[in-house]
């Protein structure tokens, strides 16, 4: 529910 | 890649080179709170760890070389070179109040309780509250220059364009990372005084007066 980390983002 | 988070990082990388011109060309850090200075250095060294073993693009690579590169010459600059013009006493805040805080939530809260997802995430919730000596500073001197202003606008325009990438993330391919958000909306409210007295002063040509 927290969602994922975006490893493309700075 | 979408235009608002190209157009953040943009204002990111334009925010930290108008800091690095305005120490270097005026061969003074006087207003500039090196404590903000010290977190923000924190915040990349926790974030980029993977940077030697997460190839993403060279687009990414370069800006976190380049990030790291000006935070850490930025700090270089305060405490070395230029140190008799750094104003010890109006940059007061306590850091500990915030980096363990940040690090204590980022233990609790986080997507994986994995070294590398901790540190991503301590920088996260660190970087949200990172300005909050710069301002406290502001608000102890009453005022700013010009330049440091645009350096704060700059800075604080690249969260809030962060978070228009995250909503167009959300509805264009269904993205969405909470924890990352929800510190961009901290983070981004920290600024807004600071907005309302750019858009009302300085950009009338007005000196940033905080009411005292």
């Amino acid at each position: 529910e927290l969602g994922f980390r975006a490893k493309d983002e700075l | 890649m979408n235009i608002f988070r190209l157009g953040g990082d943009l204002a990111h990388l334009l925010a930290i080179i108008i800091l690095l011109l305005k120490i270097w060309t005026t061969r003074s850090c006087a207003g500039i709170s090196g404590k903000s200075q010290i977190l923000f250095a924190l915040t990349f060294t926790a974030r980029y760890l993977d940077l030697f073993t997460n190839f993403v693009s060279v687009y990414n690579s370069v800006m976190k070389v380049v990030y790291l590169a000006a935070a850490y010459a930025t700090l270089y600059l305060m405490y070395v070179k230029f140190k008799a013009t750094y104003d010890h006493n109006h940059d007061t805040f306590r850091l500990e109040f915030l980096i363990l805080p940040a690090a204590g939530l980022a233990l609790i809260i986080n997507h994986e309780f994995s070294i590398i997802e901790v540190m991503w995430t301590f920088s996260i919730y660190l970087e949200a509250v990172a300005i909050l000596p710069q301002l406290f500073m502001v608000s102890k001197t009453g005022e700013a220059e010009s330049i440091t202003s645009h350096y704060l606008f700059a800075l604080g325009s690249y969260r809030a364009l962060y978070i228009v990438n995250w909503v167009y993330r959300y509805y264009s391919e269904g993205f969405y990372d909470m924890i990352a958000t929800l510190a961009g909306v901290v983070q981004t409210v920290l600024y807004c005084d600071f907005f309302y007295l750019y858009i009302t002063k300085v950009l009338k040509g007005k000196k940033l007066q905080l009411p005292a």
